[in-house]
């Protein structure tokens, strides 16, 4: 990322704080192609699930959550958190999702490594992403909004959560105001929200199948947030 | 918490290594 452009205090930080891009490690453990672009892609999730966590640290307000209430938003809405990124990247690269700069998926791909609904729901969201030309700002907030807003039951503290929430979209809401000055620009954002989750939705429901049936070993933290949800 | 004990250590800093 450049230096912040936003004047936006919670957004200049969200962009500091935002962890480099991660590159895939290829797995070696098997010669079978596409086992191995999945074992890959798991690794690839495991590892930036780890980045996210130390990540939501730094938003602001999330540290002054209690345990219980940070556990279950994170909980709900890491996938979501995880798949803006897959999303943004993969803004016009033609038909790739891009997980990482050395691990691009086609549909072909996607749909050899069982992930074809998947591919099919993230390049939807991916479209979505391009036609509203998203700014860096708006994406880190979109990120930091997945995961305020998670809808996590039982909630420990409402009252926190709310605030949390609260000032994250007056972020938003200043940023659009001063720096694009599009009139609708929060509220479309806001809206763009219900298919992210349902996005996410489908790649846990995904990477839970590929577990359960075809017997994909995860990582522990990768295996403990999937089944979480 | 047991449940969620990777993500329980990793919120709390916990400086015990976690198996990940």
């Amino acid at each position: 990322y450049t230096l912040p452009a936003s004047r936006n205090k919670v957004i200049s930080h969200l962009l500091l704080t935002e962890p480099s891009p991660l590159a895939a490690n290829q797995d070696e453990s098997t010669n079978d192609g596409s086992l191995k672009t999945l074992l890959t892609l798991c690794d690839l999730l495991n590892r930036e699930l780890l980045l996210l966590i130390g990540w939501a640290k730094h938003i602001p307000g999330f540290s002054g959550l209690s345990l219980v209430d940070q556990m279950s938003l994170l909980q709900s809405g890491w996938m979501e958190a995880l798949l803006v990124g897959v999303a943004w990247r993969s803004q016009r690269t033609g038909d790739e999702l891009v997980f990482a700069g050395n691990l691009r998926l086609d549909e072909a791909q996607c749909r050899a490594v069982g992930l074809a609904d998947l591919y099919v729901a993230l390049r939807h969201l991916t479209c979505k992403y391009q036609s509203m030309n998203l700014s860096q700002e708006e994406v880190v907030t979109l990120k930091a909004m997945a995961l305020a807003n998670s809808d996590a039951d039982p909630v420990d503290c409402a009252d926190s959560v709310q605030r949390f929430q609260d000032g994250l979209h007056e972020a938003l809401q200043e940023y659009e105001a001063t720096q694009r000055g599009e009139q609708h620009r929060a509220g479309r954002l806001l809206m763009s929200l219900p298919l992210l989750r349902q996005t996410a939705d489908r790649a846990v429901a995904a990477f839970l199948r590929l577990h359960r049936q075809r017997r994909i070993p995860l990582h522990k933290l990768l295996l403990e947030m999937l089944d979480a949800k | 918490k047991e449940k969620h004990k990777i993500l329980h250590q990793l919120l709390q800093n916990s400086t015990s290594p976690v198996d990940l």
